[in-house]
């Protein structure tokens, strides 16, 4: 009943709403914790933790279906633990 | 289904709430029947019962507002987030508040549907937090389904129970 654009192609727009998203649904933070000293990036690891939530194919990275999924609309409370 | 914390709900079993003011998209009659049926859908299957208060200060304090509407989580304007609502807690715990950037409806798909909304932001009011079940309806995501004919699914139905336990005529 929602209807939502097919993306074609993931743009800069959408990397810096991506980021926008994941810092309001999964508390993505500046902070450099052990996994960025690790040379793993924040974002990437909060991209594979929305991914895991809805099922998505985990890739770290920001896909048209990942993209697609943060587009619908949703309730504004935080997703999996972040919300505790 | 998953919860905000074993300590994170009502005490109480008598919960009141109060509809501080209206969308202009729908009726002032569609929208109490709409959030008296998203609290029933919780009601049905737990001892929780709800009684509406028209003054003061209730358990689950239900407003719409726009962008910055007081607590320091603002809406952002037509679609994206559609409401939010606060886990079990004195003062502002147990409110919920609805986006009026939105077009709201009763029973129609041409805009959101209150109850659908209503009854999933109730379930965070209640202690629930989202589910990751596609089915569920504390899914984040908003889906439309027919509030005539909707049946709280089995996933929400546990989440509710682990917190409330069952359905009781006593």
């Amino acid at each position: 009943a929602v209807y939502c654009e097919p993306v074609s192609e993931v743009t800069v727009q959408d990397e810096g709403f991506a980021e926008s998203y994941l810092k309001k649904f999964f508390n993505l933070t500046e902070e450099r914790g052990p996994s960025s000293r690790r040379g793993i990036s924040p974002v990437k690891k909060k991209l594979s933790e929305m991914q895991r939530f809805y099922g998505l194919q985990i890739t770290g990275a920001l896909d048209t279906d990942t993209i697609a999924m943060m587009k619908k609309p949703r309730c504004g409370v935080p997703d999996g633990n972040i919300a505790r | 289904f998953s919860t905000f914390g074993s300590n994170l709900k009502w005490e109480e079993k008598s919960l009141t709430y109060r509809i501080e003011n209206y969308t202009p998209d729908m009726s002032t009659s569609e929208v109490n029947d709409s959030i008296e049926k998203a609290l029933e859908v919780w009601a049905k299957v737990t001892p929780l019962r709800f009684t509406r208060v028209y003054t003061g200060t209730a358990d689950i304090m239900i407003s719409f507002g726009r962008q910055s509407h007081g607590d320091y989580y603002p809406f952002d304007g037509r679609d994206g987030t559609l409401a939010h609502a606060f886990a079990p807690a004195p003062g502002i715990g147990g409110d919920a508040h609805f986006d009026d950037d939105e077009t709201f409806t009763f029973r129609s798909n041409a805009g959101y549907v209150l109850f659908m909304v209503a009854a999933h932001e109730f379930g965070h009011s209640l202690g629930l937090s989202h589910s990751d079940d596609p089915g569920a309806l504390m899914y984040p995501v908003y889906t439309y389904r027919n509030p005539d004919t909707f049946v709280l699914p089995r996933d929400d139905v546990n989440g509710i129970q682990s917190l409330y336990g069952y359905y009781s005529t006593v």
